[in-house]
């Protein structure tokens, strides 16, 4: 009672760009347990999509949980929901609570 | 403590 309810929220980020747009850092076994946000370049995906900010937490990717994944493994999560052609956006659950939920 | 060598690890896409 009285603590903060973290809040997650699902962006569709639209494949608009050649590039994704964003860097990630932490991962299971780091000091940061679940990949966070650190930059956002302009021209990118991400930056046109214009939700993502830099410092969100990544809880989700295309519904896959990024929970117990080291960096490598949550990376290449997310390379390739770029990357697949099955779908035209990559979805996000992020907080901006960086805790893990 | 967390493995040092994943500490500082980032990636671009």
């Amino acid at each position: 009672p009285g603590l903060l309810e973290p809040t997650s929220t699902l962006v569709r980020v639209a494949k608009s760009a050649s590039t994704l747009g964003i860097a990630i850092e932490g991962g299971a076994n780091t000091r940061q347990p679940l990949p966070r946000i650190v930059t956002i370049q302009r021209g990118g995906s991400a930056h046109n999509c214009g939700q993502l900010k830099v410092g969100q937490v990544i809880l989700e990717v295309n519904g896959v949980s990024m929970r117990g994944r080291e960096h490598r493994d949550a990376a290449r999560l997310i390379a390739e929901a770029f990357k697949t052609k099955e779908r035209d956006h990559v979805d996000f659950l992020v907080t901006d609570f960086n805790v893990a939920l | 403590s967390p493995p040092k060598e994943y500490e500082d690890e980032v990636t671009f896409f």
